[in-house]
């Protein structure tokens, strides 16, 4: 079970597709400041379904929707597909990938997929709980965050424990 | 539940430890189920034991029975102790910037390792991280390679060495991000419509 | 003390906007004067202009002359709107972490350019900058030499070029802190009781 | 107007006595992690001060006191002497050199010093606004607060204009 790739359009600054392919292993990430890399971070958190603006540095949703350049004009929506292996068959889908999309447009209506097949959120939450990966995504460590862990209280911490277990 | 919770628990007390030992040579590590704070305060103030980051006192073995007997145990807290080597044990608000990021990240390893997620993105976590000390945590991520997939997004030239596959972005001069260059496992694989690298 | 602080705050905006061109290579900043948000929200709701981080609005000229007349300005806050080149002006929460880096730094130049302090202590501001832009602030810095005193901690190199005065510290085998040379414009001073690097 | 020294002793991770010596223009000070860096910017913000322990990372102001290592026992005293050089008159004192001292015991007694005599924290706080050095300590920019000035209201971020002005 593993991230295969990550698509983006009209996400914040990847106004025009991106796709990035994964593989088992470490992928690092590196460019300069500004350039787009913890969007990436967000795409993922986003098409989780990630309900909080603020777990994404916007204050309303619509933050996420690429709002133009000084040469490209604002997008319409925005779109993000995760493709996950399930070779092992972790998510208990006939399919040996599963994909994920979330749409949002610019009037704040929104769409989730699974498999291209329209779904809604509660769905994609319990197939990714199938696939180990909880909602509160503990396994995304955002930029500036690291001690977030040391700083909450004691209580709080168990939350990543009981996630997990 | 509960008893997922304890058994989840229990290897994650034993894996911090280790993560702490190798993060900090010489040093030791510590994870303890707490009492949760009762004054409603962050707990901070309540640091009776010290080398304790904050939390309402540490739970005898009898109080545990009489918690499992009556109370309930799932409102415990975590309370995490390290102490690196040839220091006392203090509170963590104390601890150095670095120290801080490798007590969280040991507290994350420890989590892992008992339980793997499919995957985790590390956004910047080395930041405050000196070169010995990213050193020691990219040996240990290289460790876990074969268990689950890393994703980290660095701007480190150092934390580079470690990639199976190597993503450069860009910000364009449309204003957009781009691909820049792609680089698994030495071969570079340079994507169409790719400007040269310092546009 | 009213007209202080309005003195104060156009030399401050006008140095902000000079040291957002230069960390912000064909970009611009601007500061502004807006009227203190009501809602007791932390203003980050009423971004209606777009490209500023939060705050309630910008006062129009009659507006600041009403304010003038019979309101209190001086509860008016300072709102901070920046546009990177190629970028449109967006809520600084968006900004990545090496740009919010540079706009925190610009507005803190901003203020020492039209007041400055006799010394200041600046503790790791760099660690989410670039190359580049460390560069750019270790230029800004060098310019700056000859008015105020600094005091840079670091943990990295490049930082280290820009030193008058060199200071590295270090945790002994007895667990307390040293200090294990000092550098003064190329002379080496090694100091009593110092072991050799690399304890 | 300039920080000439920064002496501590029984303070945090300096437990012997410690003098830094600095000039006019650029002072580097590195070394590894939990070496004892953003320990002598504490050091200068207490000295100068400080009232609340978290400032300084402390839960109580006894955390500053020396609390003891494998090989070396905690100290009953906390000490930080800093030494201004006042050639250019800027604090109305007849003084080329200006020395200001805070001392704190582990029963929490403390005190403050202007040139070897003692005296009162608002003394202090006073001849500190005449060097033009406000009392937040808005010159010290500790590690990982540089983003601070972005996340406060527009109104807290006043204070540090009018802490200038
Ligand atoms: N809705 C949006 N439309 C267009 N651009 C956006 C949008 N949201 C964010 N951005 C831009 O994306 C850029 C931030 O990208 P990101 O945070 O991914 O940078 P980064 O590569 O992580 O940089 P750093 O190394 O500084 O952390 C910012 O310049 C920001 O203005
Ligand atoms: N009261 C105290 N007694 C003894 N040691 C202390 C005390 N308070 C803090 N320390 C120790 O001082 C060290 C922290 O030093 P400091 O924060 O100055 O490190 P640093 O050099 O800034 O490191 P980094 O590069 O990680 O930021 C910690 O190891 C901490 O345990
Ligand atoms: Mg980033
Ligand atoms: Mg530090």
């Amino acid at each position: 079970m593993y991230l295969k790739s990550v698509k983006a359009r009209g996400f914040k600054s990847f106004a025009r597709p991106v796709e990035f392919a994964f593989e088992p292993g470490i992928t690092v990430v590196v460019g300069p400041n500004g350039s787009g890399k913890s969007n990436i971070a967000d795409a993922v958190v986003w098409a989780m379904g990630e309900q909080s603006p603020s777990a994404v540095r916007g204050a309303t949703m619509q933050d996420v929707i690429f709002s133009g350049s000084d040469q490209m004009a604002p997008s319409g929506m925005a779109e993000v597909e995760l493709v996950f292996d399930n070779s092992c068959g972790t998510i208990p889908l006939d399919f040996s990938e599963v994909m994920i999309s979330r749409r949002l447009y610019r009037d704040g209506d929104g769409q989730y997929f699974i498999n291209k097949s329209g779904c809604r959120l509660i769905d994609v939450g319990e197939l990714l709980s199938d696939a180990g990966l909880g909602r509160d995504s503990h396994s995304i460590i955002s930029q500036g965050k690291v001690d977030a862990v040391l700083e909450g209280r004691p209580t709080e911490r168990r939350a990543h424990i009981e996630e997990a277990a | 539940i509960e008893s997922t919770f304890n058994a989840t628990f229990e290897a994650v007390q034993q894996n911090f430890s280790e993560v702490v030992s190798t993060l900090f040579p010489g040093g030791e590590g510590r994870l303890t189920l707490v009492k949760p704070e009762t004054d409603g305060a962050d707990g901070v103030r309540e640091d009776g034991g010290g080398g304790t980051d904050d939390g309402g006192g540490v739970m005898t073995e009898e109080e545990e029975e009489d918690a499992a007997a009556g109370i309930s145990i799932d409102q415990r807290g975590i309370e995490i102790s390290v102490k690196p080597a040839r220091k006392t044990v203090r509170s963590l608000s104390l601890f150095s910037g670095g120290e801080r990021s490798l007590v969280a990240i040991a507290f994350l390893f420890a989590i892992f390792l008992a339980r793997p997620a499919p995957f985790y993105i590390l956004d910047e976590v080395e930041a405050a991280l000196d070169d010995t000390n990213i050193d020691r945590l990219l040996i240990m991520l290289r460790s876990f390679q074969d268990r689950t997939q890393f994703i980290v997004i660095t701007h480190q030239k150092r934390t580079m060495e470690v990639a199976d596959t190597l993503y450069g972005v860009s910000m364009g001069a449309d204003g957009t991000s781009k691909i820049l260059s792609r680089r698994m496992n030495g071969d570079d694989a340079e994507l169409s419509g790719v400007e040269t690298i310092g546009d």
